[in-house]
């Protein structure tokens, strides 16, 4: 009845399905249950809880090295939000204006998705509702114009933060992944050590396609952090381990709500505690 | 790929001449392998190998020159057998206009879908009013106006006060008495754990009877899509499924997910952010990208 010593073969497929179901995907998901095998000697015989504070240990081990603050080290400080379409980018950069806002730094929101119906009438909302102001230009522009002139605004200002929305786009569209080479160029050419942070927003109902989206981005654009939305969802968004583990990109954010305040930091243990809830 | 692996696969096995059930179970392994991958729901994937290995092991494998592309065909035809059923051309009312409520997650593609969808009957010969019914997101209003005005078709807002199920109830009145064949209600984004907005949709359901229900589903989605599309479905008794953003790599497996779950089919997909990029759904050929 008992294979492997401490686990049996039913308690392993029980924590491989809740695994998957949380979008860890399969091979992570082998790794983590071979790392639970290789401490089994340690588990006593049938006692389930003591295998689950185990699979939280292994997890939180991952995930604990990531470095989950955003780069205010130099200001001002340029910071790109980057994604696949209808992540919640927008929101994401309005939310993090408004954090940054109450903290009382000078933020600058940038509106240069000049591409979307209503994308700059959006973000103009928002930045009122966040009660930041918000650069923009006319539709249509050359997003890396807007750049140009929003950041050439930033150095003649006493601008602490800016934050820039970008337009969503597949990561399989290689015309819009230059687009965003050449926006990350305005910003190095601008701002000394711009762009501080390149934050790739993912949705957190998003299966094992995240994993590909990260790794087009990280390769071609450098991206510093992840910022999980809609993790109030019914989505554990396990596909994050893989990422931090393989691509090294850490989450900084999590979106939990479509309210200004619906931002959080990071935090390896929450994460982990929510992922075997 | 999951072709490629086979053809590996199966030569090496074809060397010991006659296949064995052992050697079926393994093919098996990296087909839910490539399932997972795909993102098919973990419950769906284990349904479907246990169909499969039983197909494998009859004699059409064991005695094939070319048994790695004999599993092949059995899980392609597998997969496109349960994306096949329903009705996937539109529900029409007998007299105008036919209603159509799109549903769905944040930011799935609703809005963009809605006005594609009036492009697309407009392109068949039929006449469309669209209907912003979203209050809430900042814009959502403005953003349908310009899409309907892309491709001059009316859109209806009403007025700023009114609530979502006010605002489709006289879009309703309206479309009736200007007698337009279709009715595209674009809803606001929601969780399908929200007692409140789901509870809020069902009324509007209520209101005004349409015709089809259209989940919107982004082809990203991952495990959850099974939950998400079982609470719309006992919500609202969904009437099909579109899925969006299919030029991207993603592989879809949500919508074999769904399809195997609630059995409701999937009428439409999304490949693209232009007005034009709607097409027909076609089980076959998302059976192909499913396996990869
Ligand atoms: N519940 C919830 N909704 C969110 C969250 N983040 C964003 N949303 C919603 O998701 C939808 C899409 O958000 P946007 O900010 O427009 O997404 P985007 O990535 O900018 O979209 P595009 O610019 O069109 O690519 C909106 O309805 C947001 O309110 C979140 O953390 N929780
Ligand atoms: N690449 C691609 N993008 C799409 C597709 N359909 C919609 N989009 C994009 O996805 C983003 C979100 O689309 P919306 O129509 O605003 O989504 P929504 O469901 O109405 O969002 P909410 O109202 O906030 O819930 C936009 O950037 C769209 O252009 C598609 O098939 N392919
Ligand atoms: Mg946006
Ligand atoms: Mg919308």
């Amino acid at each position: 009845i008992f294979v492997n010593k401490g686990i049996s073969q039913r308690l392993i497929s029980e924590v491989e399905e809740r695994l998957i179901l949380a979008d860890v995907g399969i091979d992570t998901t082998s790794k983590i249950i071979d790392r639970l095998k290789d401490i089994q000697h340690k588990i006593t015989p049938g006692n389930e809880q003591q295998v689950l504070d185990l699979l939280k240990h292994i997890v939180y081990e991952i995930l604990r090295d990531g470095n989950f603050h955003l780069n205010l080290s130099q200001l001002p400080c340029v910071i790109m939000i980057i994604g696949v379409n209808g992540v919640g980018k927008t929101l994401t950069a309005a939310k993090l204006s408004k954090r940054f806002k109450d903290q009382g730094m000078s933020v600058l929101l940038v509106a240069s998705d000049t591409f979307r119906a209503s994308a700059i009438t959006q973000l103009s909302l928002l930045a009122e509702r966040a009660g930041v102001p918000l650069f923009k230009q006319k539709e249509g522009q050359d997003p890396s114009s807007v750049v140009y002139d929003a950041l050439s605004l930033v150095n003649k200002r006493d601008i602490d933060v800016a934050i820039i929305d970008t337009s969503g786009r597949s990561h399989t569209n290689f015309n819009l992944i230059k687009e965003l080479q050449k926006m990350r160029k305005v910003c190095e050419r601008l701002i000394d050590g711009a762009p501080h942070e390149v934050l790739l927003v993912l949705d957190a109902t998003t299966g094992q396609n995240a994993f590909s989206q990260a790794k087009v981005f990280r390769d071609n654009l450098k991206v510093t952090g992840l910022s999980l939305a809609k993790l109030d969802s019914s989505s554990k968004g396990g596909i994050v381990i893989a990422i931090f583990s393989e691509l090294g990109i850490p989450v900084k954010l999590v979106g939990v709500g479509e309210g200004l305040d619906g931002l959080l930091t990071f935090s390896p243990r929450q994460f982990v505690e929510a992922l075997f809830d | 790929n999951l072709t490629s692996k086979f053809q590996v696969i199966f030569k090496k096995l074809r060397r010991k001449g006659r296949l064995n059930p052992k050697d079926i179970q393994e093919a098996c392994r990296d087909i839910k392998l490539a399932l997972l991958q795909a993102d098919v729901n973990f419950r769906v994937v284990k349904e479907i190998i246990a169909n499969i290995s039983k197909k494998a092991e009859g004699k059409e494998v064991m005695q094939s020159l070319t048994p790695g592309q004999q599993v092949i065909k059995i899980v392609k035809s597998e997969l496109t057998r349960i994306m096949e059923g329903g009705e996937s051309d539109l529900n029409l009312s007998p007299f105008p206009p036919t209603i159509i409520m799109l549903v769905g997650l944040y930011g799935c593609g609703k809005t963009t879908t809605c006005a594609k969808l009036g492009y697309y009957l407009k392109q068949k010969g039929h006449s469309s009013m669209l209907v912003a019914a979203d209050p809430y997101r900042p814009a959502a209003s403005e953003q349908l106006k310009i899409l309907g005005k892309r491709i001059d078709i009316p859109v209806y807002t009403g007025s700023e006060e009114g609530s979502p199920v006010d605002i489709v109830k006289s879009s309703k009145i309206l479309a009736e008495k200007e007698m337009y064949d279709f009715l595209l209600i674009d809803t606001s984004g929601r969780l399908h754990i929200d007692e409140g907005l789901m509870e809020e949709l069902r009324l509007m359901k209520e209101e005004i009877s349409p015709n089809e229900v259209l989940l919107v589903v982004d082809a990203m989605t991952g495990q959850e899509a099974v939950n998400i599309a079982k609470t719309f479905n006992e919500k609202l008794d969904i009437s099909g499924v579109i899925l969006t953003k299919l030029d991207s790599d993603a592989r879809g497996g949500a919508g074999l997910s769904i399809n195997m779950v609630i059995g409701k089919p999937i009428k439409f997909v999304g490949v693209g952010e232009g007005l034009s990029d709607l097409s027909r759904f076609y089980p076959e050929r998302m059976a192909s990208r499913i396996i990869g």
